[in-house]
């Protein structure tokens, strides 16, 4: 059976999966896994906020540093916890 | 830090690990994960205590794809592990496919992701400080380890400080070698035996080391340059000139090759389209015409070497290279000016190559290995299997 692949973070549809799955889409209204809408301005925060998370540039553009720190090899975990299916995670 | 909001209401606790790793032996796998816990149970009120029975606290499992809780690993690379707070169950999974190794450079190393997963298993969230162990973000493998003030503070948020002296087994120790063997004279070296001297040494990201000198090169084995050997540099590095400057393996995995004003960038043995391409643009701030360059451990930054002088170039600064360079070679205790070749080996050492004879750089002490036989050694019966 073929196992899931690692998301390469590429462009900006890649990279919006990425922080929807680490925490910094903070709303439904702008999940792009359910074709909603998204504002300029939530994309543009969301990689601000990914940016001072991790100590980068905060530029809130999709830069070659931000799609590099994005593609490094990570913990699962989300980094703002608080919503989405993490939170939902139970033991057993 | 960050705290999630939950946490174990009891101070000691028991796990297990109740699916090993297919690349690891299992006693192996136990003594990192005891490390693990250790961090941090060395600088809070809390015990770990293993146990192959009964119902635990912690269970600990290595999984593949999808394994059962709705969020499946990714394969090599991307996501290593994950971990569930306290009030979740305090579970960790770790990815099977992931290469995972102790105390090597190479692969992903358990006992830093497994302590930082420990972390979530108790309660703490992701870091926004870049060095603490629980930044989201796998650094690569550190040496000399320690956990971060911000860590500590995090955990005894939490659980108090440590109130006795921990039980458990002392701290851990790398068991990495430390020494490259001897040659055993029975290499291929030919022209590296009559002189020594190189052009430039590089290890790929495959961890097979070459050694480049003139319009040649070698494969190195453990104690000596491998059969088949001396091969033509440009013949099978994809019209690579000769007499190179100097080379390096950067985290991605890219090995960069410079000679004169310009560089290389190869995947594995394969020169990557659109190359060679001007120093000036993809290192604004090195010189052309460098001695050599090598990636070091303590900080996973690029340095470069030129005469008196060297420079530290971090891709992902702005400006990559610092104002306060270049700086003098002398600050490096022990190297000498105008090295040939510098390179980190797979055991973790840097070592600097001038004049046939080379040197074991300690990021500890920051200075030359004190050794015997001392340093500088003839590099051709350590390195090249020369008798």
């Amino acid at each position: 059976e073929a196992l899931p692949t690692k998301l390469e973070i590429s462009g900006t549809t890649t990279a919006l999966l990425y922080l929807d799955k680490f925490g910094y889409m903070n709303s439904t209204a702008t999940n792009p896994e359910n074709g909603a809408l998204l504002s300029e301005a939530a994309v543009r925060q969301a990689i601000l906020d990914f940016q001072a998370f991790a100590g980068l540039n905060q530029t809130g553009n999709l830069d070659q540093e931000t799609v590099e720190m994005m593609n490094r090899p990570r913990c699962g975990n989300r980094d703002i916890i608080g919503h989405g299916p993490n939170t939902r995670r139970r033991k057993r | 830090y960050a705290l999630q909001g939950s946490r174990w209401r009891v101070r000691d606790l028991t796990y297990q690990i109740s699916k090993y790793p297919t690349g690891l032996k299992a006693s192996d796998v136990d003594e990192e994960v005891a490390n693990a816990f250790k961090v941090w149970e060395d600088v809070s009120n809390l015990t770990f205590r293993p146990t192959t029975t009964g119902k635990v606290h912690i269970d600990i499992r290595f999984e593949k794809g999808e394994h059962g809780d709705g969020d499946p690993f990714d394969g090599r690379g991307g996501t290593l592990a994950h971990a569930y707070f306290p009030i979740y169950g305090g579970d960790a999974h770790f990815d099977d496919t992931e290469q995972w190794t102790i105390d090597s450079f190479a692969g992903t190393n358990l006992f830093q992701v497994a302590a930082h997963e420990f972390g979530h298993s108790l309660g703490l969230s992701h870091s926004d400080v870049r060095s603490a162990l629980m930044a989201p973000f796998y650094r690569g493998y550190e040496r000399n380890f320690e956990l971060d003030d911000d860590d500590t503070r995090a955990i005894q948020a939490l659980y108090g400080k440590r109130e006795s002296p921990s039980q458990s087994t002392p701290s851990r120790v790398p068991t990495a070698a430390t020494t490259r063997r001897p040659s055993t004279g029975a290499g291929t070296a030919g022209v590296l035996c009559s002189d020594a001297s190189v052009d430039t040494i590089v290890t790929m990201a495959d961890k097979n080391t070459y050694v480049f000198k003139g319009s040649q090169y070698w494969l190195l084995t453990d104690s000596s340059t491998a059969p088949g050997y001396p091969r033509s540099t440009t013949a099978d590095w994809g019209g690579l000139p000769g007499n190179l400057d100097a080379a390096f393996t950067w985290s991605n995995g890219k090995t960069y090759f410079l000679k004169g004003s310009e560089y290389w960038r190869f995947s594995n043995m394969t020169m990557d389209p659109g190359y060679p391409k001007p120093i000036s643009k993809g290192f604004a701030g090195i010189p052309d015409n460098v001695d050599s360059a090598f990636v070091w451990s303590g900080n996973g930054k690029i340095y470069f070497f030129k005469n008196d002088k060297y420079w530290r170039f971090e891709p992902t600064a702005r400006p990559p290279v610092g104002a306060k360079y270049p700086k003098d070679v002398s600050n490096w205790e022990g190297i000498p000016n105008n090295i040939d070749a510098a390179l980190q080996y797979s055991n973790g050492f840097t070592y600097f190559f001038k004049d046939g004879m080379y040197w074991r750089f300690n990021d500890r002490t920051f200075r030359i290995d004190t050794a015997d036989p001392p340093f500088p050694r003839p590099a051709g019966y350590w390195w090249f299997g020369c008798e």
